[in-house]
């Protein structure tokens, strides 16, 4: 990716994350749509032997030789079994039964949690900079598990039964489905024996936002990650005939739109279907459209298409208008005809012009690429949100990592629209999605494997989650906002916060979790023996009669404390009071952290003992206990929030708190 | 013998293995020829997993699917599902 490292603080910090040696061996296993091996960050220059330990191979297939992979791509698998069982066989004039990525999200995935970096990087121009992978060193492995028809759980496990047996250190699965419960969840279930034989596994939150409780991937053993914007983006103008001038965004690079107004219509007025203000295929009136610019409302449909239809139709140009759904939120796209996105409240004065004016024009002006935008970052629109509705008392997302508009490499098999109809190739593509913040975050936690390879994986995410920030660090503690509303975003939106890799290499304590920890949780949770053995793949694994279990007492970085009216807990009898336990341990040099804790809500106290942890030697482990007290009972749905921080003066290690009542 | 078959993954008690298997692909096969005898297609294995899961994919009907459940060593039998990507 361009602009990410910088924006992550990356840029010139290679000293902080040693990347000889053990450090270069992390591989970050890569379930996705395959790989365009001839991309320029697959190569290998500069980097050793591939490591003693790799079991992986480089399967051939359709149009793949297993010469494809190198000492960066080190691995490729493609698991087709239960899509062509479900599907019938594929039709191979349009996808390839090999690891070779015919769509391009895979390429895009890979590339960005460890491509090696590549100069005059850029798409039409846009984004232009030198791209790289979050781990540049890191190596590669690919397990294609998604078709066009989807991905089914069978390749999917079958993916992570042979990158966990190949030797990947980290895996990145951009994809999810659902909300059964982790037993049934063959993600999760991977993710646990992933988790058991240390591997971290990141996944994608979803993109189903900004809705609340929409996520998905929120099993605790998973590393749960969100989307938020760079502080780049690539300005379009829409200039109304009556002189307005509304911001938008827009990756347009061909024939350059008219100069001069054009005419204006809204697809609403251009459509004898009830829909036709979405612009959906077959929707708009050539008649109506021809040669001028349309006015198209976000959703249902891809964005792209909306642009095709228009063009199909006859339209000079588009406009796409956000509504409340995305609200201010502007996701770019190469669309094939002049376009801009906007925002809901410009959309919403676009038609009002339209609506008052016998004969409305527009002129689109593309602007190119502009960074340094501020305030940034913003949890992206479209970004899942919690309530975790599987376990309220699990915290979810984790953290949130950039995945708008994001620039990596793309397949040589499909445009970057991904539309049939479109012939163009690129070499790098500009998406969205928290399936692009995904793989920064395991390009990270593959940064932190390497300087920290004693870690577990919890403590990796420990450390991303501890260091991340809440607020903008230029912007003198203001929250970070929310794309949908252009308020403060909470930590149902953004988890711990956006990811700080330079802070997280020294978080000074982690919270660690093991095997045991999650089967507590299980126990916690009333999962029946057969089901924890499913789970863990043992029968040895087991609750104790004798023993009390509580979710509160996973040793989880942040605090979920889910208060129910239906129950009467903290109703008129008085307040209720729940204790969470944890225990940090020490992975930095001796010291001692005071804490802070807080919560905004009116009749919520948070107790923490002791107040103060000492710490004499590394791995030193100490405990604490976090009670809430809440003094009475509140409607249904609401929340508040808070932050604990435990601080030595030099570290921080904070964690977010979410308080509901359901 | 019309009924539909549908992928589903069944998680197996690799402890549970009778001793007269040699290894769990040998007990997985069987198990699965155990449910689909007698019709007129044998229930087909998709994938054998030994790392994340002990246990295999196949293509069953909901009444094999139900007896595979039912069968000892067997943990779960969970339909398939089809994720998306983000």
């Amino acid at each position: 990716t361009t602009r990410t490292p910088e924006f992550l603080g990356l840029a010139g910090s290679e000293g902080l994350f040693p990347q000889s040696g053990t450090g270069g061996d992390v591989v970050v296993g890569v379930l996705d749509t395959g790989v365009w091996p001839e991309s320029k960050s697959y190569d290998d220059a500069g980097l050793g032997e591939v490591p003693s330990s790799w079991k992986g191979t480089c399967m051939a297939g359709t149009d793949f030789n297993s010469s494809a992979c190198n000492r960066k791509l080190i691995g490729a698998r493609f698991f087709n079994r239960g899509y062509e069982a479900a599907m019938g066989p594929m039709d191979t004039s349009r996808e390839s039964r090999s690891p070779r990525d015919d769509d391009g999200h895979g390429t895009h995935t890979s590339s960005t949690a460890a491509g090696a970096a590549v100069a005059d990087a850029d798409l039409f121009g846009f984004a232009s900079g030198t791209a790289r992978g979050m781990a540049p060193k890191a190596r590669v492995a690919v397990y294609k598990v998604c078709w066009l028809g989807g991905c089914f759980s069978s390749d999917i496990l079958a993916g992570m039964d042979a990158a966990v047996a190949d030797g990947c250190g980290v895996l990145s699965l951009s994809l999810g489905g659902g909300s059964a419960d982790y037993a049934r969840d063959s993600v999760a279930i991977g993710a646990f024996a992933a988790m058991e034989q240390n591997v971290l596994v990141s996944c994608s939150a979803g993109n189903a936002g900004p809705g609340s409780a929409t996520l998905s991937n929120v099993a605790p053993w998973i590393t749960t990650v969100g989307a938020g914007t760079l502080d780049r983006d690539f300005p379009a103008y829409v200039q109304l005939g009556n002189g307005k001038n509304y911001t938008g965004v827009s990756l347009y690079a061909g024939k350059a739109p008219p100069s001069t107004p054009t005419p204006l219509i809204y697809a609403g007025n251009a459509s004898n279907s009830t829909s036709g203000n979405l612009c959906m295929p077959g929707t708009l009136s050539p008649e109506k459209v021809q040669g001028k610019i349309v006015v198209c409302d976000r959703g249902i449909s891809a964005r792209v298409q909306k642009g095709f239809v228009v063009r199909d139709a006859g339209g000079a140009g588009m406009v796409l208008a956000n509504t409340a759904a995305n609200g201010q939120e502007l996701v770019a796209d190469a669309h094939l005809l002049p376009a801009a996105g906007v925002g809901e409240k410009e959309g919403t004065a676009i038609k009002s012009y339209i609506a008052s004016e016998s004969k409305p024009t527009a002129t689109i002006v593309v602007a190119g690429t502009q960074v340094d935008v501020r305030p940034s970052p913003l949890v992206a629109a479209f970004s899942s949100r919690g309530p975790n509705m599987i376990t309220p008392e699990i915290l979810k997302p984790d953290i949130i990592g950039p995945g708008v508009n994001i620039l990596a490499a793309w397949t040589g098999k499909a445009g970057p629209t991904g539309l049939a109809a479109d012939t163009r190739r690129v070499n790098f593509n500009i998406i969205s999605g928290t399936s692009m913040s995904c793989p920064h975050v395991s390009g990270l936690a593959a940064l932190l494997r390497s300087a920290h390879p004693e870690w577990s994986p919890a403590a990796v995410r420990s450390a991303l989650m501890t260091t991340a920030y809440s607020t903008y660090t230029g912007g003198a503690g203001s929250p970070i906002l929310d794309a949908a509303t252009g308020a403060a975003a909470t930590p149902f939106d953004y988890g711990a916060g956006h990811v700080d890799p330079t802070r997280a290499v020294e978080p000074g304590l982690v919270y660690d979790l093991g095997t045991s920890d999650y089967v507590d949780f299980l126990c916690a949770l009333k999962y029946t023996p057969n089901m924890i053995a499913a789970l863990a793949r043992s029968k040895s694994y087991g609750c104790a009669a004798n023993k009390t279990y509580a979710v509160a007492n996973l040793n989880y970085p942040s605090f979920s404390v889910a208060y129910s009216t239906a129950n009467g807990e903290a109703g008129d009898s008085g307040a209720t009071t729940v204790t969470h336990t944890r225990t940090l341990t020490n992975v930095g040099a001796a010291g001692t952290y005071k804490v802070d804790a807080s919560v905004s809500m009116s009749g919520v106290t948070v107790d923490v003992k002791p107040a103060k942890l000492e710490f004499t030697a590394a791995g030193e482990k100490k405990s604490y206990t976090v009670t809430f007290t809440a003094a009475k009972s509140q409607p249904s749905g609401t929340a508040g929030f808070g932050r604990l921080v435990w601080s030595d003066g030099k570290h921080t290690v904070a964690s977010p708190i979410a308080i509901t009542w359901t | 013998e019309t009924e539909q078959r549908a992928t589903y993954i069944v998680h197996m008690a690799k402890s549970a293995m009778p001793a007269e298997y040699a290894d769990h692909g040998e007990w997985y096969g069987a198990s699965l020829r155990s449910v689909s005898t007698g019709r007129a297609a044998a229930a087909k294995m998709l994938y054998s997993y030994d790392t994340v899961l002990h246990g295999f994919s196949a293509r069953l009907t909901e009444q094999e699917a139900s007896d595979m459940a039912g069968m000892d060593g067997v943990l779960a039998v969970n339909p398939e599902t089809r994720y998306e990507l983000h």
